[in-house]
Formats: structure tokens, C-alpha cells, sequence
């Protein structure tokens, strides 16, 4: 995180804010929601408090604005800058102007007006751009779920710097972005496509291309804004081009950047007894066509072809597959399947029905 | 005379760096873009500054990571103290 050069501050921790005025893309509903949302990502880890006001001076004004609005800062049309905002202080300070051209939305569409709201609301309070990039203050814009959003850690730690810790009993954490040669690094699930490895952790995925050797940070959003946070288990069809995901008691089914309509669909359709209610890890042997499902100490397997589970599963996964524990994750690559389980990698070989390596779980980021 | 397609691209490219880096790196308008100084070009100068911010390969020169970053939708506050 970065401090606003000069360090400036609210001096109090009772703030007021006033929206101006209101874009015609949203219902006011939906905006004065966004506003409010918005102010409680800071508010809720932090002594601040926010109270709306109407008909005279805020602290924070809040407006919609075109192109040359008498700040020295012009809109730019469509795309681009979204919107800026201005350091704590007197009259325009603490200000948040947005581009009006924008396609503000609620959803995923256009963008996202809590999620530029929230970041705006940093610079007002007295942060800069941070150069993590999970971290809400980074200066690109990228989806999350309302839903979903959580302040991340590098966000709480400087807001609170300068405002100080929350009053709530217990002082409120947040995601940190993965790394990849983080020697503490685990994952919530792994899948091939189409020749690279995708690594899903939180509502991120490090991608991995074998023909490069650094590896590729992004929000799972960036590709598939239609997909959850915190994969639990993925793997690859290469038969019909797709992966599957699972979290929870449902699946999704992705074709390139799309994930299809209809999804996602209970876990059930694909034969789970409702006993089931997560799936940890899967991967599809692409010889047999079969795919490996694993929960708990139990794995089912599942014939693609038939798209019906094989008889005489479950079976305990420690007689078939040794000492692997319980699977976070897996994948098949080169004919050996790779189990992960917390920081251990596993890799097996379904021929000799062993396993032949044990490896650290960022062997494939050359750390 | 039609300008070729690359030296237009170029144009386009030199354009969206220079407006990028003038916008949040704090780069300085050249007034005298004809005369050529013995130090650092400030455009590489920053730009090297942008990529080193965005963890991207610090190369000076306007890449496809590089120009991929900039054509990003952002927050409109410069990333360096103006």
C-alpha cells in the first residue's frame, strides 16, 4: 500500500458524503446501494463513519461528470479513466468524480460502479495506487462479485495506518495475493486447457504456459466473470474442449471464455449420492476417457463416454493411489497424474499404480 | 503519400505511451522533441518507471505486456506524485 504524499488525513472519523447527481444507467436504488456499500469496505475496518447528507457541503461529494468538468483532470470518453478522486481536505478534497460516458453497471457487465467506487474512496481517505495487484487500491480495474468482495490485506493494513484498527472486537482480515514461489503456497483446485495449467487459489489463478518460463497472475473474473471465487476442483474434457469446474454442490462447464448456458447444475446429475456435498479435487484420464472425482478419503470414477459413474465406487483412495491423503487438487499431465495436498506434491504413475516422485507444490513455477 | 501501416501504428503506439506516461507518470511534455540530450530519454525513463510499478519486464521500450497494461481501464489519479 502507498500513502497519498504529505500523509493526508481526515482529522475526524465522522465523515459526510452527498451524491450530486445520478447516472441515467442505473437506478438510483442501485447507485445510492453501490455508495453505500461502497463507504462500508472502509468503515468496517476502520473507526470512520460515513453519513449521508443532502442539500449542502459534504466531505466526499460524489458526481457523475463528462469530459471537461473545471478539474484540470478531463474525462476521456468511454473506457480508459473510469474515474478519479481527491486526496482528504477542504472543499474538492476527498471529492470523487466518475466518468459519465462509462457503462456503469451493478453486475459484470460495463463496469462495476461499487468496485470503482470503493477504490476511489481509497484516494479520498488519503491512499495511493498500491503496486499489489490484488489489492483494491491497484490502479486497473478488474471484476469481483459485490457478493463475493473482501478487502484485501494490503488495503486493511493501510487504511489502517492512518485511521487505525476497527472497534469491532475482532479486528477484520482479508485475502493476500498468492505468490507463486511462496514456499506456503496451496491450491483450491488445478486444471490443464488446451497445453497450460491453470492454478486456482481464492478468486485467483497463476496460468502457467510451457513454453514460458515466469508465470501469469489474474483474477479468475478476468476470463470467466461468470465463475466463483474459490474453485474447489477442475479438470479437462480434451475430448470436447472444455473443463469442468465445482464448487460446492454445483458445476459449471466452460468452452474457451464461455461457460455455457444451463450451468451451473447440481453435482447430482453427474451420479454423486446427495451424501456429497463438495467435490475436493478431479482429473480426466485422457486414455480411458474416465474421469476421478475425489471427496474425503473416497474417490468415485466417472465414464465420460457413457456420462454415467462406473459401478463399485467409492473406493478409498489410499488402496488404489498409496499414501496421497486427502487431494486439494490434481491433474493429469504426460500420462502421470500429479495430487496435491497441502504444500506436498505427489506424482503417480497409473501404469505402475505408484507413486515415483514426491515434489514441493510450486515445482512448476522454477522457483 | 498513404503512410505505411506499421510506421501509423507506430505513430498510434508512441501516442498511447506518451499520453499514458504524461497522465500518471508525471512525463513532462517535450518542448524541444527535435533536440536530443545526452542523458536518458525521460520517456524511457518512465516508462521503465510504469513497468517496474506494474511488475512487468523492465525493458524501457513499449512491449506487448507493456502496451496490454495501458490499454487497461484505470483509476484516472496518477500512480506517481505529479
Amino acid at each position: 500500500y502507498v500513502f497519498t504524499p504529505g500523509n493526508p488525513k481526515w482529522k475526524r472519523n465522522d465523515l459526510t458524503y452527498r451524491i450530486l447527481n445520478y447516472t441515467p444507467k442505473m437506478r438510483r436504488a442501485d447507485v445510492d446501494e453501490a455508495v453505500r456499500k461502497a463507504l462500508s469496505v472502509w468503515s468496517n475496518v476502520t473507526p470512520l463513519t460515513f453519513q449521508k447528507v443532502q442539500d449542502k457541503e459534504a466531505d466526499i461529494m460524489i458526481s457523475f461528470a463528462y469530459r471537461d468538468h473545471r478539474d484540470n483532470s478531463p474525462f476521456d470518453g468511454p473506457n480508459g479513466q473510469l474515474a478519479h478522486a481527491f486526496q482528504p481536505g477542504e472543499g474538492i478534497g476527498g471529492d470523487v468524480h466518475l466518468d459519465e460516458e462509462e457503462a456503469w453497471t451493478k453486475g459484470e457487465r460495463g463496469y462495476n460502479l461499487f468496485i470503482v467506487l470503493a477504490h476511489e474512496l481509497g484516494h479520498s481517505l488519503g491512499l495511493s495506487h498500491s503496486n499489489d495487484p490484488g489489492a483494491l487500491m491497484y490502479p486497473t480495474y478488474s471484476y469481483t462479485d459485490p457478493n463475493e468482495f473482501l478487502l484485501p490485506q494490503d488495503d486493511i493494513d493501510g487504511i489502517q495506518a492512518i485511521y487505525g484498527q476497527s472497534n469491532a472486537a475482532v479486528q477484520p482480515t482479508g485475502p493476500i495475493t498468492p505468490e507463486a514461489c511462496d514456499p506456503n503456497l496451496t491450491f483450491d483446485s488445478i486444471t490443464t486447457l488446451r497445453g497450460e495449467m491453470f492454478f486456482f487459489k481464492g478468486r485467483y489463478m497463476l496460468r502457467k504456459h510451457p513454453g514460458r518460463t515466469e508465470t501469469e497472475l489474474s483474477f479468475i473474473s478476468l476470463f470467466w466473470p461468470r465463475l466463483p471465487s474459490g474453485i474447489q476442483a477442475a479438470y479437462e474434457n480434451v475430448e470436447t474442449d472444455e473443463i469442468l469446474i465445482f464448487k460446492e454442490d454445483k458445476y459449471w462447464v466452460v468452452r474457451g471464455y464461455d461457460v455455457l448456458p444451463g450451468y451451473p447444475k447440481p453435482i447430482y446429475r453427474l451420479g454423486f449420492p446427495k451424501t456429497v456435498k463438495r467435490v475436493n479435487a478431479a482429473y480426466n484420464d485422457e486414455t480411458t476417457g474416465k474421469t476421478y472425482f475425489f471427496v474425503a478419503d473416497r474417490y468415485w470414477r466417472y465414464d465420460e463416454k457413457e456420462k454415467s459413474m462406473d459401478r463399485g465406487y467409492p473406493r478409498k483412495i489410499v488402496s488404489d493411489f498409496g499414501n496421497i491423503g486427502r487431494v486439494d487438487a490434481a491433474f493429469q499431465k504426460d500420462g502421470y497424474v500429479y495430487f496435491f495436498h497441502g504444500t506436498t506434491q505427489f506424482q503417480f504413475d497409473p501404469r505402475a499404480k505408484r507413486i515415483v516422485r514426491r515434489m514441493k507444490s510450486t515445482s512448476w513455477f522454477n522457483c | 503519400f498513404p503512410v505505411a501501416p506499421e510506421a501509423e501504428d507506430e505513430g498510434k503506439t508512441l501516442e498511447l505511451v506518451e499520453s499514458y506516461l504524461q497522465s500518471f507518470y508525471d512525463l513532462q511534455k517535450d518542448p524541444h522533441p527535435h533536440l536530443r540530450s545526452g542523458s536518458e530519454n525521460p520517456l524511457t525513463a518512465k516508462l521503465k518507471e510504469m513497468q517496474s510499478f506494474f511488475g512487468l519486464q523492465v525493458t524501457g521500450k513499449p512491449d506487448l505486456d507493456t502496451l496490454e497494461v495501458m490499454k487497461k481501464p484505470r483509476c484516472g489519479v496518477p500512480d506517481v506524485e505529479r
